[in-house]
């Protein structure tokens, strides 16, 4: 069975995407069958595998809105073993779909979840790459996972939400979905250069103890430019800094969740 | 009549907070009476300007549900002549607070801008801190705004999200708001040394013509830094080259805008 993965934070552009496409790629290319869904409107990660959203006839937001199964969305990639539920522009519209439907509590939070049952046992792993906020897509993310997976730029503001972010995982297990762990919080954008790096990413390692990945991303142009190639990191650049800590980032979680 | 200026785009981390902080302190000290209203959940801009957010018994979200007039909210900050609507975490819930008034189309998308009217006149120049979505927070920002300002980070996802966003802007033009201009686009975390940001400069150049500011704001470790002091800019490294650059942006938006 497929371990589900949701990289969330609220905070804007500490690395969600580039995360979430860097290990599918380093993942499947250990011989995990792989599945990402792109739950963010603005499609990074479909793009950052090459994807021409404009030449999509669906899209994940039709398996949420129930107009299709998840299979008959879900594309195959430049990349062996990795599979993709794309995101296009259509994405932003679900959350105003779901609410006009009259339905029990939860409901509209459970719709990945449900979505995804008949395909879990397909993967090895299935990571989700949510948008940069709290809202309806990223309740979804967190519903249908086994685990959830922060990445924190090493930036003041990036240290101010994580607690926002703490409470709604914990209001997601309490109430919708109990099975919900802390994959883990890796660091990213790191230069060790600066005081501010060296602070947060003391903090979060205080904060976060074992569950901080020993795995630190570095800031590297690569991880920036592979998405201009269409290419995850492990093909683009594998041996950059950034490429070969994407790949012992896939290796340290692969040992501690089991992901074959 | 102060002028609003809403800065917007709905891609993460591209520097909507740094830009809406650091020119609400530059021209401040100008001497043109600025009024920052911070509509991001997050509240990053209340927290760079030293607010406790803990310590706030209203902010924004008690004027958008009708509890408080917007001139019980602001509050006044460590820079003379700033003033400042913060924001707490209760502003995530504004969506879900006015989805549930029985109102006319367009009532919820103007809650700003019918909060904002009585207090226009006592500034020169009011700015509106967007979150990384184009929801409901970021329509009430373009309703009430005279313009938007865009800052553009140079990297390839970032520019991915411009058209999407242009498209808000003209539906925003077109049914709520027809005096909104574009006030201007900025290049933020510009990195002359890398091909992928002078690429970027380029394209948004070639596509924006004049409305790509002059100014263009290079990555610079004191605009990160700032942040954890409770300061802008202006008063924290006013000769850093983020602060010379932020100076020469307020510069630039006061001639072309005409803020006194
Ligand atoms: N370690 C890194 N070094 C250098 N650049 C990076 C690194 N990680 C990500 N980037 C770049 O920084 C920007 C933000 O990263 P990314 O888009 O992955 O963040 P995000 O959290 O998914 O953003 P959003 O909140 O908009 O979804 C992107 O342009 C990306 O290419
Ligand atoms: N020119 C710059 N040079 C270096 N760091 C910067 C620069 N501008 C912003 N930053 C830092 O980059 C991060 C992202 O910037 P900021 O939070 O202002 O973006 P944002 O668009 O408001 O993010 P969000 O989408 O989460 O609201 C912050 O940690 C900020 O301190
Ligand atoms: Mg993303
Ligand atoms: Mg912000």
């Amino acid at each position: 069975m497929g371990r589900v993965t949701a990289v969330v934070n609220q905070k804007g552009g500490v690395g969600k995407t580039t995360t979430a496409v860097s290990l599918a790629g380093f993942l499947a290319a250990r011989g995990v069958p792989v599945l990402l869904l792109d739950a963010d409107p603005q499609g990074n990660a479909s793009s950052g595998l090459g994807i021409d959203r404009r030449a999509l006839s669906a899209c994940l937001y039709d398996a949420l809105a129930g107009n299709l199964s998840l299979r008959e969305v879900i594309v195959p990639t430049k990349v062996d073993g990795l599979h993709l539920a794309p995101a296009t522009l259509n994405l932003a519209g679900v959350e105003v779909e779901l609410a006009t439907r009259q339905e029990g509590p939860g409901w509209r939070e459970r719709r990945l979840s449900e979505a995804l049952a008949p395909v879990r046992g397909d993967y090895g792993a299935i990571l989700i790459d949510a948008p940069p906020s709290l809202g309806l897509l990223t309740l979804n993310a967190l519903v249908a996972a086994d685990g959830v997976l922060i990445p924190v730029q090493t930036e003041y503001y990036a240290l101010e939400g994580l607690s926002q972010l703490l409470n709604t995982v914990q209001f997601v297990q309490r109430r919708l979905n109990p099975r919900l762990d802390l994959d883990g919080v890796v660091l990213t954008m790191y230069d060790p250069r600066t005081n501010l790096a060296r602070q947060v990413a003391a903090e979060v390692r205080g904060f976060f103890g074992a569950r901080a990945c020993t795995a630190v991303i570095p800031r590297n142009i690569r991880l920036s430019e592979a998405p201009s190639f269409g290419e995850p990191v492990h093909q683009f650049a594998p041996d950059s800094a950034g490429g070969r800590a994407y790949g012992e980032l896939a290796a340290e979680l692969a040992e501690r969740l089991g992901l074959e």
